[in-house]
């Protein structure tokens, strides 16, 4: 089963067009392996990004370069897993 | 395991084989109201099955709802097993949806993406796509809601098999997808068709492939409001409405924008709970306040185009 131990969500908030195109740009680095719970859309409306644990550093370090505001909407995407499982196996059992 | 749907637990979270076995017995349980029909089989040949409500008739003006056609949203088919619930509960009982089956049917397609769905409770909590594998790619799966034939391949997907938007070789590739359009074009008499999603609080009609207005804009824009409206009496819960490309972005391929272009003037998407803080991951505590709420809106939707025939 896939581990998202580490991985957390960031919320981007985009100023204007120049920075959605920059949050744009990251979708197409592959080897981030970024997840785009909400898609880059126009200036003002969230994008929602899960980022595995091996590149949050840098991710977050390109964004503060570009002056691009973002908060961490999940710390660690992996322990909301184990309380959702949790959850189900308490039901279940 | 559930004895029946009463004892069923809808204030968590159920594997395909869960759902499916509660489909079988609300059937058992309402056999004068509900049907099971399969209209068609997933990629990895898994039964894709569709509740359908009806007080007789034949080849009546129908509605249709799907939840889960992308997999990790969960509240979504949580939601539509107890939309299938309450409309057992409600018929006889509740003046308006008595009204509303008693003229129309009611088509329910509870997990749209089966392959999908078992993946994400056997693997991958956060898959999105179908499971279809794309020759020459060592990528899996297609976005489901970008290989509807409307505006397909144009800006708002994606042509690269990894990625998550990926619109697939050609429209229709997809099997979870073609079987409803067969069904769709087959039954011809539906006049509401509602895809529900989450998450981000939205409802949203066409289009998202062009910034064309539909032509029936005002009217879907203010279906929409009073919609909204009445999900937001419940808890308070607040949700925008718009065109998709104005409310979110631009998307192509899309499910309502094909179902509108077929002549279906009510076609809406729904982007449940919540606007962010759990997003994918809606504690199950959410799942019967988010469909008590969403049904209100659905309601609406469904009332007012019995009331509009055309």
């Amino acid at each position: 089963k896939e581990d998202f131990v580490g991985h957390q969500v960031l919320r981007i908030s985009a100023a204007d067009e120049a920075q959605v195109q920059k949050v744009t740009e990251l979708e197409y680095l592959e080897h981030l392996q970024l997840d785009f719970w909400r898609g880059p859309a126009q200036p003002g409306t969230p994008i929602d990004v899960r980022v595995p644990f091996s590149s949050v550093q840098a991710v977050k370090v390109f964004l503060e370069a570009h002056g691009i505001e973002y908060t961490i909407m999940i710390e660690d995407v992996q322990s909301l897993l184990d309380e959702e499982q949790e959850q189900i196996f308490a039901f279940q059992t | 395991r559930a004895s029946s749907t009463d004892t069923f637990s809808y204030a968590t979270y159920h594997t395909l084989d869960e759902i499916y076995g509660f489909m079988d017995m609300l059937v058992a349980e309402h056999p004068q109201l509900v049907s099971k029909l399969q209209i068609g089989s997933t990629y990895e040949g898994r039964p894709i099955y569709v509740l359908k409500f009806s007080t007789g008739g034949n080849n009546r003006p129908a509605i249709w709802i799907d939840t889960g056609i992308h997999s990790r949203e969960w509240v979504t088919q949580a939601s539509g097993i107890w939309f299938a619930k309450k409309i057992t509960q409600d018929y006889g009982q509740d003046p308006a949806l008595t009204s509303i089956l008693d003229n129309m049917d009611i088509f329910l397609e509870i997990v749209t993406n089966p392959d999908g769905f078992a993946f994400t409770h056997t693997k991958n909590r956060l898959w999105r796509k179908t499971r279809s594998i794309t020759p020459g790619s060592s990528c899996i799966g297609v976005d489901p809601n970008r290989n509807w034939d409307a505006g397909f391949g144009k800006a708002g997907a994606s042509n690269n098999p990894c990625s998550e938007t990926y619109h697939g070789k050609f429209a229709n590739s997809e099997t979870e997808v073609k079987s409803i359009v067969d069904f769709v074009k087959s039954h011809g008499n539906i006049k509401a068709f509602i895809s529900i999603h989450s998450y981000s609080q939205l409802l949203l009609y066409p289009y998202g492939y062009t910034t064309e207005p539909a032509s029936d804009h005002n009217e879907l824009d203010q279906l929409a409001k009073s919609a909204v409206t009445a999900l937001a009496s419940l808890y308070g819960t607040k949700f925008k409405y718009g065109s998709i490309i104005k409310a979110i972005y631009r998307a192509s391929g899309g499910t309502i924008d094909w179902t509108y272009n077929q002549g279906i003037k009510y076609s809406y998407t729904f982007e449940l709970r919540d606007t962010g803080r759990y997003g994918f991951l809606l504690p199950a505590s959410q799942i019967i306040p988010t469909a008590q709420e969403t049904w209100l809106a659905l309601k609406t939707i469904m009332e007012y185009t019995m009331n509009h025939p055309y």
